[in-house]
């Protein structure tokens, strides 16, 4: 089997109008970037195709993602390396708008595998990964509703 | 949501799983996509990403489910029996899944639709799940 990225944008139902063929070259974009990522590894690869549909705002995922009962974005994120099973996570973060660049810190940087609220919020302080929710180009409810 | 898997060229395979979650969900839930096992799992055999209503996703194990499938079947059987267990279980079906495997890609669908893409040193394509045949890319 040759080197090879699989990417999807979420399964359920769309909310409102839809422009389709947006979100399919979007996809594909972000499987082209995760593709060209596979150089530096299986791990790159999903952490930079991952990223590149969480910045897009067209998913429900990073600055296009829906908000909670409280009108606020809360993001969870997850990475795994399969070589050495190590996993990175966060959740309920708020002011990360790539949380899963935050997630592959938490699996390398740390000894723990799932960090979430402050801590989280915390370690992307200090990594350069924080920006505060209301300096977002931000599209909320543009994609699925639904993890 | 939005997930991706991979295998390098070394032959590591990685996943990867982020999410706004539920729209209108309460302040401080939490569901499958930052749990291992639940949202996303890789390992020597493969890699999953899963999609869909995360309480019963985190409670299935889904992709760790699949990945561990591989052991004795196919991917394409994987990833079915993975996304149908959540219909045997609960009556319920609205996942979706994608999973790479030593012998190929495949995906797990019992959604209505999800958007997916792939890609290779021999191009991309894009469809929404159950248009495109991940295989051919």
């Amino acid at each position: 089997m040759r080197p090879f990225v699989l990417l999807h944008g979420g399964a359920g139902s769309w909310s409102g109008k839809v422009d389709v063929e947006r979100v399919l070259s979007k996809v594909e974009e972000c499987a082209r970037m995760g593709r060209y990522a596979l150089g530096g590894g299986a791990l790159a690869a999903v952490e930079e195709s991952v990223a590149c549909m969480e910045s897009s705002g067209l998913f429900n995922a990073g600055v296009g993602a829906v908000t909670n009962s409280a009108g606020m974005v809360e993001l969870d994120a997850g990475i795994m390396d399969g070589a050495r099973r190590g996993a990175g996570a966060v959740a309920c973060v708020r002011n990360v708008p790539n949380p899963i660049r935050l997630a592959r810190r938490v699996m390398e940087e740390t000894p723990h595998v799932l960090l979430v609220c402050e801590g989280a919020e915390d370690l992307a302080r200090a990594r350069g990964l924080w920006s505060p929710q209301s300096s977002w180009k931000w599209s909320a409810s543009s994609g699925h509703s639904g993890d | 949501t939005v997930g991706a898997v991979a295998l390098d060229g070394s032959g590591v395979f990685a996943a990867a799983t982020s999410t706004g979650g539920i729209r209108g969900k309460m302040p401080c839930r939490v569901g499958d996509s930052p749990v291992p096992g639940a949202g996303y799992y890789a390992g020597t055999e493969g890699a999953a990403s899963a999609t869909g209503i995360g309480e019963m996703i985190m409670v299935e194990l889904v992709s760790f489910r699949a990945v561990e499938l591989l052991r004795n079947a196919e991917a394409h059987r994987a990833a079915e029996e993975a996304v149908g267990a959540l219909e045997r279980d609960f009556g319920w079906g609205n996942v979706g899944l994608i999973l790479m495997s030593r012998s190929g890609p495949a995906i797990g669908l019992s959604a209505k639709l999800m958007p997916v893409a792939a890609a290779s040193d021999s191009g991309s394509a894009s469809a929404l799940a159950g248009e495109m045949k991940v295989e051919d890319v």
